[in-house]
C-alpha cells in the first residue's frame, strides 16, 4: 500500500469524538497536518481508513496547505462539530510529498 | 517575527 496518490476517506461520526491527534502547519518542518495518533473507539477508528503518518491536505474540499496549526485544527474541530454533516471526508497521503 | 516552531504542537481531537 502507500504507493497510490492521495486518498479520499469519509469518516463517519459515528463516536462522540473524532479520535485522532494532529500535529504540524504551515511554517514548521511538519507543513501539512500529520496524523500523530489514533485513539481506539474513536470515530477514525471505527472508520478503519486513517493511518498513523498519514498527512491530511483537505477537510471536506477545504485545503490545509498554507494553514498553521492552530487554524487547520479549528477547520478539523469545526468539521466534527458541524451538524451540516454526519461525516468528515479527508483527502489523505500516504507520504509528506512537496505539494 | 521570528520563525515559528510549532513541531511539538498536537492537538487532540
Amino acid at each position: 500500500s502507500g504507493q497510490s496518490g492521495p486518498t479520499l476517506v469519509r469518516v463517519s461520526k459515528s463516536a462522540n469524538t473524532l479520535g485522532i491527534a494532529v500535529e504540524g502547519g504551515a511554517n514548521t518542518r511538519q507543513p501539512l497536518p500529520r496524523i500523530a495518533s489514533i485513539q481506539k473507539g474513536g470515530s477514525a477508528h471505527l472508520c478503519g481508513q486513517l493511518r498513523v503518518g498519514q498527512v491530511i491536505l483537505e477537510v471536506n474540499g477545504m485545503s490545509l496547505k498554507g494553514m498553521e496549526h492552530r487554524d487547520a485544527a479549528r477547520v478539523i474541530a469545526e468539521a466534527f462539530k458541524t451538524k451540516e454533516k454526519d461525516y468528515i471526508d479527508f483527502l489523505i497521503a500516504d507520504f509528506n510529498v512537496a505539494l | 517575527s521570528p520563525p515559528k516552531e510549532y513541531e511539538d504542537e498536537v492537538t487532540f481531537f
